[in-house]
């Protein structure tokens, strides 16, 4: 009831706030239940300062810092309750260059931290290269898909392959 | 709980034997547009007992077995499995003591799927519960879906709260 | 009226099957009206077929593939009546390399075809070494937006700075 | 028409003087998260008569002007102008046989925005008009928002089939 889902933003809320600092090195988060008295029935709404900029609602962020913004609150709920596995799908698409490098320094600290494993599908050779393994997805018979273990070299091969 | 291993045939684009080791640490999966990758991530929510359909993306479940390819023709059946080492302790009696447990789940077009722990059929609710009890599961927070970001950034901020209910 | 969104429609699918196909290496794809026999009621389905698989609706292709196909889509709009500019903001987040060379092969045709003026929003390092000029925007002073002309070397550099 | 030059200044974090030439071909734009890559695409569609706050990712039309940043105060107003040459045959007659067309935009805080063109005073829609002529203008499919083909995506095929209007 009432009591739990109070008990959790508190948790969620303090994660959020150091994650965020974490992946954006720097600034400030926080979470906010707005629009009702009773959690049950409240929206959830987050403020989000960037290092060096005013703080904002998350609608005016830009589409990588919201993107950014959105993977913290992830983490700050999964590490409420660690699971054995994580498997996140992309979720590196809009971010910079120095935004992945973070994004995969948390990741490494998380999988030591929780030994949770974790399963990152991408596109970025940033994050191909901070993998501790690599698997290759191939459709060498279109509509038919391959599984093969491969090294860097060739995933970024890959990564082009038709 | 540890997850070890995952193996699927007929599922989706992986029509032959597969076998993806999860190891402790970072996994990368790469691969061109269109080849399988969320495929794959999708027969672990199926095998962790997924009820939707449309959160397989699809239309029935039966759209989860091979539907055939310009060489291939559809298949009948798919299956997966995932092999966990240290089980919780309240697990059903058969499997009481075990190291490691291999959770499967089968599917026979038109005629529905089927749940198996290290060989016994046992039912979804089962498998359910022993992954949600480990913070685990088809609809867990840390399974996150290919544009999921991008859905709680567009949500309204009461469909965003529903992700502190997974965490209470 | 109904007549000019059928001339409209006709016009727009031949363009969007032909532009499939050169952005996917092959294969085929055609709009099609459904819901309703009136256009001005009826919702607009993309049916797709990627080389050497079987036909699907969007909704079951894979994130690249319905990227690419929307992409199609809009460049068929953009085709039936060309603007003398087309700025186009990250459409290539979702891609792998070798869709990106396709993509980057049809802006450059289409540049000389239409005479239009293409501004290409991009994180991806192959796009940036397919454009004929790069602009960074950094922000050295946090908050405030500067504008400078870069070589390619310059603008991988940008792309990774904090 | 050409699109030859944009300038902005006060325009969300374009505080300074800022000019960007528009020259014929591919031209890249790049830069960290955040840095003001989608705000420059947001001036040209200002210049070019937009009239939704929403859609320019605003409260008011007020929110375009710089809002401070942790080492300056907000600005009061914010002017963006567009340089085209070779306009349309149908200008106003107080443009017509110009080569070149500076159409300008500012804002001024509580108080609402002005268009003109080549320095004088024109109305909103004379702005629009010209540009829709030429099939661009603010909310011509040739402007593609980032998150725009995520929406199109996802979007139901009553709401597609607007796409198609725009051809129309
Ligand atoms: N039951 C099925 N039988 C055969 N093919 C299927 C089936 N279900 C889905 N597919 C095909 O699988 C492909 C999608 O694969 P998936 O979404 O895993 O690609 P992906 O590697 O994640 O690509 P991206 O990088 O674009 O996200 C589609 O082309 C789709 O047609
Ligand atoms: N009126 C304003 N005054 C000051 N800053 C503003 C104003 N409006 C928006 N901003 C800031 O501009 C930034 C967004 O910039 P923009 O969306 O252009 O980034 P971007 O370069 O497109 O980044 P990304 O690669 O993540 O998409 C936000 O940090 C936002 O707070
Ligand atoms: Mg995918
Ligand atoms: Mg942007």
């Amino acid at each position: 009831g009432r009591g739990r889902l109070r008990a959790a933003f508190a948790t969620v809320n303090s994660h959020f706030g150091t994650l965020f600092q974490r992946l954006f090195g720097g600034g400030s988060a926080e979470l906010q239940l707005v629009e009702a008295d009773d959690p049950l029935e409240a929206g959830l709404e987050i403020l989000a300062k960037p290092p060096g900029k005013k703080p904002q609602l998350l609608s005016l962020l830009s589409g990588g810092e919201q993107a950014l913004t959105a993977t913290a609150l992830i983490f700050a709920v999964f590490l409420t309750n660690p699971a054995p596995i994580c498997v996140l799908d992309e979720v590196d698409a809009p971010l910079d260059d120095s935004n992945v490098e973070r994004l995969c320094d948390l990741l490494a600290d998380m999988a030591q931290e929780t030994q949770t494993r974790f399963l990152m599908i991408t596109h970025n050779p940033i994050s191909m290269a901070r993998m501790d393994r690599l698997f290759g997805v191939t459709m060498v018979e279109r509509g038919v898909s391959q599984l093969v273990s491969v090294d860097l070299a060739t995933a970024e091969q890959l990564a082009e392959a038709v | 709980m540890k997850f070890e291993r995952l193996r699927l045939a007929g599922f989706k684009t992986f029509v032959e034997p597969t076998e993806l080791v999860i190891a402790p640490g970072l996994t990368g999966v790469v691969g061109p547009n269109g080849c399988g990758k969320s495929n794959l991530v999708e027969a672990l929510r199926w095998v962790m007992g997924e009820t939707s359909s449309k959160s397989l993306r699809g239309g029935g479940m039966d759209d989860v077995i091979f539907g055939g390819s310009t060489t291939r023709p559809e298949r009948n059946h798919a299956e997966v499995s995932i092999r966990i080492s240290e089980p919780p302790d309240d697990m059903p009696a058969h499997l009481a003591g075990s190291d490691h447990i291999e959770i499967a789940r089968k599917i026979v077009r038109e005629q529905g799927s089927t749940y198996r722990m290290n060989g016994r059929e046992v039912r979804a609710r089962d498998v359910q519960i022993l992954f949600a009890d480990a913070a685990s599961g088809a609809r867990s927070p840390s399974m996150v879906r290919q544009g999921q970001i991008g859905e709680i950034i567009a949500a309204k901020p009461q469909h965003r709260r529903r992700i502190l209910e997974d965490a209470a």
